[in-house]
């Protein structure tokens, strides 16, 4: 059951998983992610990834502060189009393994604002 | 700009803070 109404999502599972990475990367204040933040996010699960798009990067209470803010971390990371919450991702993230990827575009670089 | 960056620094730690109360109970 939902202990918060602004994280509706937040599941035992979800809470138990995003305080590493929220602490690590997303509770700093900085746009300049280190690179220990970075490693974390390139070898988040899909679990991870799910929620942190749920409870933050995409979550409708927030988003519009934490997505502009998750973009500009996971674009310098690299790792944009894992973080992208379109529902491409989410959830159903299959980094490993696999012959048939259809997620696999190259986001080197991504538009500003 | 910054303000929105610690704007959203202050969402993840409430974020953490909401996963971290749904972690004790």
């Amino acid at each position: 059951e939902p202990q918060s109404t602004m994280f509706p999502e937040m599941t035992p599972e979800c809470a138990t998983v995003m305080p590493d990475l929220l602490e690590k990367c997303f509770a700093t204040g900085s746009v300049t992610p280190t690179e220990d933040c970075c490693t974390d996010l390139k070898s988040a699960t899909s679990t991870q990834v799910t929620c942190l798009c749920d409870n933050y990067i995409a979550n409708p209470a927030v988003s519009n502060i934490t997505g502009p803010y998750s973009k500009a971390i996971t674009t310098k990371c690299g790792v944009f189009d894992k973080y992208s919450c379109d529902g491409t991702s989410k959830g159903g993230e299959e980094k490993k393994g696999g012959s048939s990827s259809s997620n696999g575009k190259d986001n080197g670089k991504s538009e500003g604002n | 700009g910054g303000r929105a960056n610690s704007v959203a620094a202050s969402m993840a730690m409430f974020g953490l803070l909401a996963s971290l109360v749904f972690v004790m109970f």
